[in-house]
């Protein structure tokens, strides 16, 4: 029985034992900000007091990139790295900070060159950030996208939340259709989406969490490494939105999956109950990640990196197929406020499912 | 002029409030994304490195070799830099893959640089930006030389378009 996700429902459900902590010491991980949020240490400390009893754990994160500004705390900003430093427990974290100070300054471009200018960063990187893909321009996108290659070749992973409307929704004047977001439609991404635990109150199995973001790309083509496990879905049993609502043969996102329902987060030094959101789910799977690095790392391997061409290869293995509920989509007539459903193995709404780490680990480790 | 980013959807977000035409003579930093060699090598490294088949799995490359790949064009350079200084903009910096260019100029240069543009000032709380209300243009010498023009017409995300978290229990599903 519990009162909502911590990091030891979090450890329990993902199957991570107290001994399934950071110990190698070129390892590291971080999370991003681009609004005016900033984390406040004394909140991560009061957190991992509060909620991170059972295993060894920092309190502190290793370095700010960027200037944190005064003022009170962001939800955001609180929920991602006590997160992250729960399942990735006991690895440097580092948070870059990005609110865009110059008037003219666009903050995930900032990032994005901040990545291009730093010869050491971390391993992982989690981004609950994104815009509706037929807002952003063409040029904008594919360049964002050849900045994503240029860091899976350094090795780096780079998770996106996938969103927290479904598959959205985009009035046209004669029918709706879906609504990806960017970058979570990248094929140069892991995208991650949202579960809730099947009784709110109990580890339990789990099923699709509504808001999860998901869905087909209008901009980019769908990458080898999924076409096999999209074209499984596309022909399964379950029955699709109609075709009009998406485009088949582009990017399909999430790839994966975690909680994402229920959190607790501590912010300005109170506890709060609630939260949810893919930007819940997205720093917990960077911490398994980076935990996976971790024992990579000690092993004498080299990085995860871009993780989807190896996770499309296992098929599903270490990670729980989330198979029950779909998330939103339209509120029209014909599909009636909702988006894709879960099924069997890969959908565009769980992607893999989420992960079942000690199996997760085996299958990465060779 | 060539429009680098004409379908970019131009919009104020609801909680941006207008606060009128920035003077001539303040100072804009815009973000040049130069055009990269070798995009299609990067590609297939990227898919050899990450593909647990091939022999070169793993096998990444430090930001360096990343930045030999990728840098732009001797070409591309001398044209944008060119391009630069002839409206007397000298005040930029690079990255470490050369491929974006961080300038700082006034307003009246950037929009003499990018024909069309108009910079107006708008407000959110205690947060401001500057962004021009029309499409902006490049001479068409450099139009193959740059992906975009950052800082010009894509607003900061708000809270509410952000992907974010929400405190408060959810309403159910089907509302």
């Amino acid at each position: 029985f519990h009162l909502g996700v911590t990091p030891a429902t979090l450890r329990t459900r993902y199957n991570l034992t107290a001994a399934d902590i950071g110990s190698a010491a070129n390892n590291s991980q971080a999370v991003a900000q681009f609004l005016e949020q900033y984390y406040h240490p004394a909140d991560l400390a009061e957190f991992m007091s509060l909620f991170a009893r059972g295993f060894k754990h920092l309190t502190e994160v290793e370095r700010v990139v960027g200037k944190q500004g005064g003022g009170k705390a962001g939800l955001e900003a609180s929920l991602d790295v006590e997160y992250i430093m729960s399942t990735g427990a006991n690895i440097p974290t580092w948070v870059f900070t990005n609110p865009g100070r110059h008037e003219t300054q666009e903050p995930f471009l900032q990032w994005m060159l901040l990545l291009s200018n730093m010869s050491a960063v971390p391993w992982v990187h989690t981004i609950s950030y994104g815009d509706d893909e037929d807002s952003l321009s063409a040029a904008y996108m594919n360049r964002i996208n050849n900045e994503f290659m240029k860091a899976g070749l350094r090795g780096i992973t780079l998770l996106f939340a996938s969103g927290d409307s479904g598959a959205g929704c985009r009035h046209l004047t004669k029918e709706n259709v879906f609504r990806p977001s960017f970058p979570a439609s990248s094929p140069y991404v892991t995208t991650v989406g949202g579960t809730s635990f099947k009784n709110p109150f109990k580890v339990t199995y789990e099923v699709t969490d509504y808001i999860s973001g998901g869905g087909f790309s209008n901009v980019f083509t769908m990458p080898d490494y999924q076409v096999s496990a999209v074209s499984a879905f596309l022909k399964g049993a379950q029955p699709l939105p109609p075709e009009s609502y998406f485009n088949r043969t582009g990017r399909a996102y999430p790839d994966m999956a975690a909680l994402s329902d229920n959190y607790w987060v501590v912010t300005n030094l109170v506890p709060i109950p609630w939260v949810s959101g893919t930007s819940a789910s997205t720093p917990v799977v960077g911490g398994i990640l980076s935990l996976i690095n971790d024992q990579r790392f000690l092993k004498g391997l080299p990085a995860l990196g871009f993780l989807n061409p190896r996770l499309y290869k296992l098929k599903g293995a270490g990670l729980f197929d989330v198979t029950e509920g779909c998330h939103l989509g339209c509120l029209d007539e014909k599909v009636e406020g909702n988006g894709f459903c879960a099924a069997s193995s890969w959908d565009p709404v769980t992607g893999w499912g989420t992960p079942n780490y000690p199996v997760l680990l085996d299958a990465f480790m060779d | 002029g060539e429009q680098l980013e004409r379908d970019q959807v131009l919009f104020v977000p609801e909680d941006w409030v207008h606060e009128g035409r920035v003077s001539p003579h303040e100072e804009v930093q815009l973000t040049f994304a130069l055009m990269q060699q070798n995009v299609d090598r990067l590609e297939k490294l990227l898919q050899l490195v990450s593909d647990p088949d091939s022999r070169h799995y793993g096998k990444f490359f430090s930001l360096e070799e990343v930045a030999s790949l990728v840098r732009p064009s001797q070409l591309t350079e001398k044209a944008v830099w060119t391009w630069l200084q002839g409206h007397g903009i000298e005040n930029c910096s690079s990255v470490i893959t050369r491929d974006f260019l961080l300038c700082t100029m006034s307003v009246q240069v950037a929009e003499r640089l990018l024909p069309g543009s108009q910079f107006h000032r708008y407000r959110r709380g205690d947060q401001t930006v500057m962004r021009s209300s029309s499409q902006y243009s490049v001479h068409k010498d450099v139009a193959e030389h740059l992906h975009f023009v950052g800082g010009v017409l894509r607003f900061p995300l708000s809270g509410k378009e952000n992907i974010k978290a929400w405190a408060g229990p959810k309403r159910p599903t089907k509302a």
